[in-house]
């Protein structure tokens, strides 16, 4: 009988962030962070635990670390405000939450675990911001999820936008 | 967009995918992310997907939903399915991105079509690793 294994993978978009302009020491960082969100799921699937917490904790240093695009660090739209979104599925008997166009819970994947456990699969905008209050989730301000990097990224696609240039970037389409 | 896929001890899939969506996308956009059987997907007997990319590339071709389909099927490995889904379903139809994904023997694959990525791994019995454009 083949002996039970766990497994983990973790990504992240690089977004408008080319690869010319990376330097060792972002390289370094993101190298750091990366192993920080292993370890969250490693240190719960390595217990015996559930993949579907193992997922949610990985997902959550993610959003809370500035260098990649969800919560803290995420891009913005063209009026200048954040709108994250996030899923969750468990391969048990498919339960699955989702929630779309939200901006205050500091983690967005733990707004998407409550939409699962709940009847709903989907849940957008203000409800699903309520749900997470009520839950007494934890919230950040406009500060908190700012960074230079993702503005300067708006301030250059609008221009590029503004001065009719084509975006021939394929990173500008998508997170 | 961010995301993770798992298998646990017991055998269990799931996978968790969070974004902030596209550089100045219009207010009120949705992508792939929280569309599930595009951006993620689970399934015990199948695989876990996240994706990251062109939300509406990713959506309109059921990305995670299809590599799951092509496993169940058309009797595809992980590898095969997911490589399938992304260079030949997304790419040519301006879907730059990639995904990750996990099947129930522990296989993980993360064919990726665009310039970067940043990714990692980790395995029982396996020293972690991370990925940054490569």
């Amino acid at each position: 009988m083949t002996k039970q294994t766990w497994a983990l993978a973790v990504h992240g978009g690089a977004g408008t962030i080319l690869r010319a302009k990376m330097t060792p020491e972002k390289e370094a960082a993101y190298h750091a962070a990366l192993r920080r969100v292993l370890e969250a799921g490693q240190a719960v699937l390595r217990d015996g635990g559930l993949a579907i917490d193992a997922v949610t904790a990985a997902v959550v240093v993610l959003e809370d670390e500035p260098l990649f695009n969800a919560g803290r660090g995420a891009v913005y739209t063209s009026a200048g405000e954040q709108e994250m979104d996030a899923a969750v599925m468990d391969g048990r008997d498919r339960q699955a939450g989702a929630v779309a166009g939200i901006f205050g819970p500091r983690n967005p994947i733990r707004v998407a675990r409550l939409v699962m456990d709940s009847p709903q699969v989907l849940l957008t905008g203000a409800p699903a911001v309520d749900l997470a209050r009520a839950a007494g989730l934890p919230f950040g301000d406009r500060d908190y999820f700012f960074t230079e990097p993702r503005w300067t990224a708006l301030q250059e696609t609008m221009a590029l936008r503004a001065s009719g240039t084509a975006e021939t970037d394929p990173a500008r389409r998508h997170g | 967009t961010v995301g993770a896929v798992a298998l646990d001890l017991s055998g269990n899939l799931a996978a968790a995918t969070s974004t902030g969506g596209m550089t100045a996308k219009p207010p009120g956009r949705v992508g792939d992310s929280p569309v599930i059987g595009a951006g993620t997907f689970a399934d015990n007997a199948i695989c876990a997907v996240s994706g990251t990319g062109h939300g509406e590339i990713f959506i309109r071709w059921t990305a995670g939903a299809e590599i799951a389909a092509r496993i169940r099927h058309a009797g595809q490995t992980l590898e095969q399915a997911a490589t399938a889904v992304v260079m030949e379903d997304l790419m040519p139809n301006d879907g730059s991105g990639g995904v990750i994904a996990v099947d129930r023997a522990g296989n993980i694959a993360m064919p990726f079509n665009c310039e970067g990525m940043y990714r990692g791994t980790a395995r029982r019995g396996e020293a972690p690793q991370t990925f940054i454009y490569r």
